[in-house]
């Protein structure tokens, strides 16, 4: 389904080169529960960008269901991310001016379901989040780990064939965590293929494979026995 | 030290009031090492900022150093708050448009140091926390563990007398956290007051008394015995 061969990407900054990511090879299977672990700086989030369409990688090829995403026309690469993949960003990356609802609301506009569909799928997917009562808080209004759960709940609503995560659990306590992996695992039973970032092994052992980067390369990628 | 007496605080959204804290009597005592923990909307957030005069309570008083918060002037507060607390937002708040090296130097332009000691201080302290060679980066230019470990050293350069730190590990891998909360806790021993809240129960071990909130209301409140 995603084949990532030599990958490579590196940042300019004046005359100064940074190599973030290199000789990255990767295969990923539709139905695959992969987590990405690694330290702070070795190129998780950047791995994740270039397999959400979002950054294009220096070096190396990169195709998604046999269509070579570099070499693709920019609003079909758009396509891609808008009805294919759902993004949880590091920073969660909430509208501002709309409310949790309607956040969650908005990448169902583009998969064709009608209104009053989209509310409700919506407004279940919050209920699921444990966030029934906060519906029409704008993001300003939400705790920390709240937000998170709305921009979890955002990328999830479309059933997407792909969900990239990048520390889904990272603002939250544990049993909350717990839920929203429920949920997560839930998603994966229905056959979604799903790629999370996680600092956390109890997270990353809810998957049943792990990546681990190191400097921008990989150092270690396993399947996990079930247990 | 800081005294919290009968602190409430409630938020009205049109005519729905939501209490997010209630009876929080709490006393922090000079060199005080706190983790605070409780589920994602609990208060903990909303405890911190009124700790450190980000908000106003809706009732009760909050005592500083024996100088009542919610009476003296706005200026007064925003002296404390430059002077004399070093705070790290859940999500972090560089400013967009200064590099690392900037963001750190920022706090000490109001504690009277000359611009050379300012500068040296802020390496020394990125260096502390694992970014020397990110010094002249952008925030948009650092990783989501980097872009914490900036905040972290901006709250910590003026060694501050009250350290308040919402999730400070939170975007850090296991070991990064470790030596980020080394750094704490030197801190800590060199005579500064700290509270943290932090999901993470490594973290909170590391601490010498741990609050709980929950909905909104300090349910336990212990000493951590040394081991
Ligand atoms: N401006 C606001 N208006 C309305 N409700 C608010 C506002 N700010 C916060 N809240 C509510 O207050 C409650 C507590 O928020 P707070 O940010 O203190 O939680 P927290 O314990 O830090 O959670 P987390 O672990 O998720 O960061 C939440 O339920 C949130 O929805
Ligand atoms: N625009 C940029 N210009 C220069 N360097 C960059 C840029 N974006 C990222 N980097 C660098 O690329 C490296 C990898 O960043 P990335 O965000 O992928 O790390 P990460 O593994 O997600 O880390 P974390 O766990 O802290 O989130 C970092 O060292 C960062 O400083
Ligand atoms: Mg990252
Ligand atoms: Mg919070």
């Amino acid at each position: 389904m995603l084949k990532l061969e030599k990958i490579g990407k590196t940042y300019r900054m004046g005359d100064v080169v940074v190599p973030v990511l290199r000789g990255i090879d990767l295969t990923i299977l539709r139905g695959d529960y992969i987590a990405i672990m690694g330290a702070s700086g070795s190129g998780k989030s950047t791995l994740m960008n270039i397999l959400g369409c979002l950054e294009q990688p220096s070096e190396g090829h990169y195709y998604f269901d046999a269509r070579e995403i570099t070499k693709i026309a920019d609003d079909e690469r758009t396509d891609l991310r808008n009805y294919r993949i759902g993004f949880v960003f590091q920073q969660f990356n909430l509208l501002p001016r709309l409310t949790a609802l309607q956040n969650v609301m908005l990448p169902m506009v583009y998969a064709g379901y009608a209104r009053g569909e989209r509310r409700q799928r919506a407004q279940r997917m919050l209920v699921d989040v444990g966030l029934a009562d906060r519906m029409a808080n704008l993001p300003s209004q939400l705790s920390g780990g709240q937000q998170q759960r709305v921009a979890i709940a955002r990328a999830l609503v479309n059933q997407p064939d792909l969900v990239l995560a990048d520390e889904p659990t990272g603002a939250l306590d544990s049993r909350t965590g717990e839920e929203v992996m429920d949920l997560v695992s839930a998603l994966h039973q229905s056959g979604i293929t799903i790629v999370l970032v996680t600092h956390d092994a109890g997270v990353a052992a809810r998957t049943q494979r792990i990546i681990r980067l190191q400097d921008g390369r990989i150092i270690a990628d396993g399947e996990l026995l079930p247990h």
